[in-house]
C-alpha cells in the first residue's frame, strides 16, 4: 500500500521532470 | 504487517497474531525449551537464538537475574533491523501476579517490563501491544512504563479484558496495553469491543461431554476457595501448577460441597462407603479426581489440538516445563482477537482518510496513458494512491512533486 502510494508520488515527479 | 514477539514463550501471542493475518518476523525469549516449542509450531520462522552469554547465565541461575542495559544494547539493534510494524509481548508477570510469590517492583523480573518498553520505544514501531496481569497497573513499574511510552509519542489503550470474552473458557483477567504513534488514548477500545466473542465458552465446550460433569483444580490458597467446578462453568486461570496437587489427599471445603450437590455426583471419601454423602472437612483421595491432563489444559488455554508440545530432536520438555509454558502463555484466541482489533482499526483509519481534491494536472493522466501505456485501472490506482499520499503531505502546502516526494519519504 505504502509502496503504491510512493509509486504514485514518484510518477508525478517523473512527469514533472519530463 | 511485520510483528516481533518479545518474551514469546512457546508462542501463544505469535500464533494468534499469525491467525489474524500478521507476519511474525522475530520471536525472542530466554527459555530454550519454550523457543523449541515455538519453532516447532512456526516452522517458517525460526525464533532468534538466545545469545550464548545469556544462555550460560540462564543455565547457571535457572532464572534471568540482571536485565542490565547490556541486554538492550545487544537486542535493540537486532530487533530494529527486523523493521517491525508491531511489537507484541507479555513480559514476565510473576512479580505482579496474584498467584505465587510476589516481589512487585522490587523483583528483578519487573525490570523486564521496562526492558520491553525500552526496546519498543527505541525500535519505535507504529504499534505495540503489551500483555500482563491487571495488578501491574498499580505498580511503580507501570507508571514508569506508561511515562516512557508517552514520552515517545504513543497514544495508549489500557484495558483489562477477560479471556472468556475472547474464546477461552478461562476466567482469566489480562491487562492489554496497546500503543499507536500519534494517536489519542483509548484508540483501540472500540475495536476490542467489536472483536469480543458473543459466546462465552465453558469447560464442556472445549473438553467435550466425555469429560464428565466435574472439573477439579486444586485451590491455590487454604481457606474457602473451592477446587471443584462444574463443566458447564468457565474454569479458573490455568497456571503452571494447575495439574499438580493430586498426590496428597484433599480436604473438602463448604464451597466444594455446594458444587458436588449441584451436579449430584458421588465422590469417594476415605474410609466411607459408596452411599456416604460428603461433608465439608472430609478428606478425599485426589488421585482419581477429574483434573485434566496436559493436553486438556492446553485446550482450555485455547491452544489448538494439534499444537506440538514435544518438538522433534533436542531434549523433550518436561511436564513441568510444558505446564509452565501453558500457564505463562497469552491465550491464542485472545491474541488473535487483539490482532483482529488492530486490523479493524487500520481499516477504519484508511476509510477516514479525507478526499483531497485532485490537484494534479489532467495532462499527467494523459501522460500515464500515452507515454507510460497505463490502462484505466492502473491510472485509477495511481490517482487514488496519489491522493492518499498527497493527503499525508498536504499540511506542508508543497507545490512541486519533487518536494512532495521528499516529504512523503
Amino acid at each position: 500500500d505504502q509502496a503504491a502510494m510512493r509509486e504514485a508520488m514518484y510518477l508525478a515527479y517523473e512527469w514533472s521532470q519530463a | 504487517m511485520k510483528v516481533v514477539d518479545l518474551f514469546c514463550g512457546c508462542g501463544g501471542f505469535s500464533h494468534g497474531m499469525r491467525k489474524a493475518g500478521y507476519n511474525i518476523v522475530g520471536a525472542f525469549d530466554f527459555k530454550p525449551e519454550a523457543l523449541a516449542v515455538h519453532a516447532a509450531n512456526n516452522p517458517a520462522l525460526g525464533p532468534s537464538p538466545m545469545p550464548k552469554w545469556m544462555a550460560h547465565r540462564y543455565r547457571k541461575k535457572r532464572e534471568f537475574v540482571h536485565a542490565d542495559l547490556g541486554n538492550l544494547l545487544q537486542w535493540v539493534p537486532e530487533i530494529s533491523q527486523l523493521k517491525p510494524d508491531v511489537i507484541v509481548g507479555g513480559p514476565p508477570c510473576q512479580p505482579f501476579s496474584p498467584f505465587g510469590r510476589r516481589g512487585g517492583d522490587n523483583d528483578e523480573k519487573s525490570l523486564l517490563s521496562l526492558a520491553f518498553t525500552i526496546i519498543t520505544t527505541s525500535v519505535h514501531p507504529r504499534f505495540f501491544i503489551m500483555e500482563n496481569v491487571p495488578e501491574l497497573q498499580k505498580t511503580e513499574t507501570f507508571r514508569k512504563v506508561t511515562e516512557l511510552f508517552r514520552n515517545s509519542g504513543y497514544g495508549l489503550t489500557q484495558r483489562v479484558v477477560t479471556t472468556s470474552d475472547y474464546g477461552s473458557p478461562q476466567n482469566r483477567n489480562r491487562l492489554i496495553l496497546a500503543g499507536c504513534v500519534g494517536e489519542t488514548d483509548g484508540w483501540l477500545n472500540e475495536y476490542l469491543d467489536q472483536t469480543r466473542h458473543e459466546h462465552k465458552p465453558v469447560i464442556r465446550d472445549v473438553l467435550g461431554e466425555g469429560f464428565g460433569p466435574l472439573f477439579f483444580r486444586r485451590g491455590h490458597y487454604a481457606g474457602q476457595r473451592r477446587s471443584f467446578f462444574r463443566t458447564d462453568e468457565r474454569c479458573p486461570t490455568i497456571t503452571s501448577t494447575t495439574g499438580r496437587g493430586t498426590r496428597s489427599p484433599y480436604v473438602l471445603r463448604p464451597a466444594d460441597i455446594r458444587v458436588l450437590r449441584s451436579v449430584g455426583e458421588g465422590i469417594t471419601v476415605l474410609g466411607k462407603g459408596p452411599d456416604y454423602v460428603p461433608q465439608a472437612g472430609d478428606t478425599i483421595p485426589a488421585r482419581n479426581l477429574p483434573v485434566g491432563g496436559q493436553e486438556e489444559l492446553a485446550l482450555l488455554a485455547s491452544f489448538p489440538a494439534n499444537w506440538k508440545w514435544a518438538p522433534e530432536g533436542g531434549r523433550a520438555p518436561t511436564k513441568a516445563d510444558v505446564m509452565q509454558m501453558i500457564g505463562n502463555a497469552v491465550p491464542p484466541t485472545l491474541s488473535e482477537a487483539v490482532g483482529e482489533s488492530l486490523r479493524l482499526y487500520r481499516i477504519g483509519k484508511m476509510e477516514e482518510t479525507p478526499d483531497v481534491p485532485d490537484s494534479i494536472h489532467p495532462l499527467f493522466y494523459e501522460w500515464l496513458r500515452d507515454d507510460k501505456a497505463f490502462d484505466e485501472t492502473r491510472i485509477e490506482s495511481v490517482r487514488r494512491h496519489g491522493a492518499r499520499a498527497r493527503a499525508l503531505v498536504a499540511p506542508r502546502a508543497l507545490s512541486m512533486p519533487e518536494q512532495e516526494l521528499k516529504a512523503f519519504d
